[in-house]
C-alpha cells in the first residue's frame, strides 16, 4: 500500500469520524443530509459484499466494517435517535435520491466487468459513491450557511478522493497497475462534483470567513 | 506489460 493510499483511507475515515463527532457532541445534526448517508450506507454494503468470498488483509477487513458500522450509526442516530433526530432539516433534505440508486442500477446493469452478482452490486456501488454526495451539496446549499464540521466533512471527503487519484497514478507507474476504467471515470466525476465546493472551501478560509455558498 | 487493479481498494 502506498502512501497515497493510505492518505486518502485515511481521510475517508475521518470524514465520517467528523461527522460522529459533531452529532455526538451537540446533538444534533443540523445540515447533514440523511440522503447522502443512507446512499454512502448503501454503497458500502454492496461493495463489501466481498467481506463474505475474499480475504484481502485484517487492514481491508477492519477498515470495511468500520465504514458500514459506522455509516449505518450515523443513518440510526438521524432516524431514530430521539434528540438528534429533532434537528434533522426535513423539509430541507428533498433531493430524490431513490433516482440516483435507479439510475445507478441500470447503469451498472449495462456496464460492469463481468455479468455475475458480485460484480454488477460493485459497479452499482462505484456509480452510486459517484454520485451520493449531491443531496448533501444540495441541503449546504439551500442552508446557506455551513458550520464548520460539516464543511470540514465535505472537504474530507474532497480530500479521500483526490488522493486516490494520486493513488492509481502512482500504482500505474510503480506497480505497472492500472485501475479499472469503470473507477477512474466515476472517481474524476466524482472529484469533479467536490470541484465547485472547495472553491467557496478555500475562499473562506482565505478570509477567514464562515462558509457560505451562493443560491 | 500493465495489469488491473484487484479490489484491494476501499
Amino acid at each position: 500500500m502506498n502512501i497515497f493510499r493510505f492518505a486518502g483511507d485515511m481521510f475517508h475515515l475521518i470524514s465520517i469520524l467528523v461527522l460522529l463527532l459533531k452529532i455526538y457532541a451537540t446533538k444534533s445534526c443540523s445540515g447533514i443530509s440523511l440522503k447522502t448517508q443512507e446512499l454512502y450506507a448503501l454503497v458500502f454494503v454492496t461493495r463489501y459484499l466481498d467481506l463474505f468470498t475474499d480475504f484481502i488483509s485484517v487492514y481491508n477487513t477492519v477498515m470495511k466494517l468500520v465504514f458500514i458500522g459506522s455509516t449505518a450509526a450515523i443513518v440510526w442516530c438521524m432516524q431514530w435517535h430521539p434528540v438528534v433526530k429533532r434537528s434533522y432539516d426535513r423539509e430541507l433534505d428533498t433531493f430524490r435520491h431513490y433516482f440516483l440508486v435507479g439510475a445507478c442500477f441500470v447503469l451498472a446493469l449495462f456496464l460492469h466487468e463481468n455479468f455475475t452478482f458480485q460484480e454488477i452490486f460493485w459497479a452499482f456501488s462505484i456509480y452510486l459513491e459517484a454520485v451520493a454526495i449531491l443531496p448533501q451539496l444540495v441541503l449546504l446549499q439551500r442552508s446557506g450557511n455551513v458550520d464548520n464540521l460539516t464543511g470540514q466533512y465535505v472537504f474530507f471527503l474532497g480530500a479521500y478522493r483526490a488522493f486516490y487519484i494520486l493513488n492509481w497514478i502512482y500504482r500505474y507507474f510503480m506497480e505497472q497497475r492500472f485501475s479499472r476504467w469503470i473507477s477512474c471515470i466515476s472517481g474524476l466525476v466524482q472529484t469533479a462534483l467536490y470541484a465547485d465546493f472547495f472553491y467557496y472551501y478555500f475562499l473562506s478560509w482565505k478570509n477567514n470567513a464562515k462558509l457560505h455558498l451562493p443560491a | 506489460k500493465q495489469d488491473p487493479i484487484t479490489k484491494d481498494e476501499l
